[in-house]
């Protein structure tokens, strides 16, 4: 049972402790205290790790994007990823149309990409637009706003409503996508329609614990208190994860087989 | 007595709270309420304002870069504010030359610039030292790590160890320059000597005071805790602000006339 996510983001974002954060393992490539050079061209790293969550064995696969964003001149730094993302379907395809194919098809597609979005308090960048804009035709995309303990409440309230209306504007349908939803199943309908009013959610991640009273939490700790990664009133890192993990992962998996999979064999075979 | 200041950053590190921190009054352009539009282009935005600080009556102005950094190709992104600068020279030595020039030239030059960078934790963005590379042969520089709440104590003095030992690699002299100090002034040298050991500071700017125990503070709520701007457990604000307002004011002003300032005018001059 596979399950592959992708981060995309610039340097610095989080995006390994995130993924450390979520899947309780050193899942990522990098120690934090290793040495970071700015890598100058975009370059796709993949790590895969067998992880048990609530008693199911999940092969998963996370696809880190070092590099990108990170330029003077960032024009077309969205092609690296794309590419990979379509060689996945490639892949697929191959498979399904040989003659002599495997009874399972190993999936190595990408079924959800977390964009990590800076919190500067303001608006979407000019280069979150042009990514998102071009990676929401392909693959399933679930913005976040990256160490959201930078911002205070009401500036986190007011930047996410500020983004929800340049995803409108911009017309950038991120997952879930209610045109792709099912109609048969009214409340999974009701389901999502809340969920999507929440995105993006606010994340904080962190791999260390600290002590909190009695109780022992996964945290970041600063001169004046420590925030904690899984309480509620810090932060929405448990709505993300539940959602990745728990609520969204089928979905997640089949928006991408029969929505992105099929458009883009669709398309290949036509041509 | 004139004092100008020029902020340069990316859009949401934080800049025009800064300006208003420092100066203690509305000073920047813009409300952070107010909607806040990507500029398409670099814009200059100065502001003059007198204020009175220790007695002395201060004519300060500050000049903001909107727009600075914000695209997807920011190449020279780096001239409209090299521009800015080299035409306060011009304009001072035009009235420098001419004939029936005033007994005092107003002094609309450069005397600071601050210059932020964000709080990644990794190291210097390639833009950033791209830009600060050439703002250094004009201008004083003074980098700082904006929003510096978001990095631990640890991380904080990892990055600040990363950013020096690269602004050494790249050999960018930023303010205060060592080779241009009065060497007579043995006292003086020391002083420098242990400002440059800690700089870039680690800021943090608020125009908002909480209610900590008995006192009033200038801070930001979040939580887990209020983050006092003038604590120096909690970040290097009161460096900053001494730095700039009081010990090295006149040093500021000196190095811009004797040093940047004369260059310029050689340069012009011999052409
Ligand atoms: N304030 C804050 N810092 C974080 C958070 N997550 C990670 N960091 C720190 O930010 C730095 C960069 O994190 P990293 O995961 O390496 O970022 P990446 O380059 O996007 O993979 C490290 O010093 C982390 O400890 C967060 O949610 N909030
Ligand atoms: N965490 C944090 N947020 C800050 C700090 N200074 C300003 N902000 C917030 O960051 C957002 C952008 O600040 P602003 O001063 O408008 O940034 P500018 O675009 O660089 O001028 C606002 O919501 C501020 O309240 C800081 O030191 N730390």
């Amino acid at each position: 049972f596979e399950f592959n996510v992708m981060v995309v983001g610039s340097a610095g974002l989080g995006k390994s402790t995130l993924v450390n954060t979520i899947f309780k393992s050193k899942v990522s490539r990098r120690q934090p205290e290793e040495d970071y050079h700015t890598p100058s061209t975009v370059e796709i790293k993949t790590i895969s790790h067998v992880i048990e969550e609530k008693g199911i064995l999940l092969k998963l696969s996370v696809t880190d994007t070092p590099g990108f964003g990170d330029q003077v001149d960032n024009t077309n730094c969205w092609q690296p990823i794309m590419r990979h993302v379509n060689e996945q379907y490639e892949k697929y395809l191959n498979e399904e149309i040989s003659i002599k194919r495997r009874k399972r098809i190993p999936d190595t597609r990408v079924h959800c990409c977390i964009y990590f979005i800076p919190p500067s308090g303001h608006s979407l960048r000019l280069v979150d637009i042009e990514v998102m804009k071009r990676l929401v035709e392909i693959v399933n995309v679930i913005p976040v706003i990256a160490k959201s303990d930078s911002l205070t409440l009401e500036e986190r309230e007011r930047f996410k409503a500020t983004i929800q209306q340049q995803l409108i504007e911009h017309n950038i349908r991120v997952y879930p996508d209610l045109e792709n939803l099912d109609v048969d199943d009214e409340t999974e309908r009701q389901r999502n329609l809340k969920l999507k009013e929440r995105l993006p959610f606010a994340i904080v991640g962190s791999s260390t614990t600290h002590q909190v009273g009695s109780k022992a939490v996964l945290g970041r700790k600063a001169g004046w208190g420590v925030i904690e990664v899984e309480n509620d009133a810090h932060c929405e890192f448990n709505h993300l994860r539940n959602m990745i993990i728990r609520t969204n992962l089928q979905d997640l998996k089949e928006v991408t087989a029969q929505v992105h999979y099929e458009l883009y064999r669709h398309r290949r075979l036509e041509t």
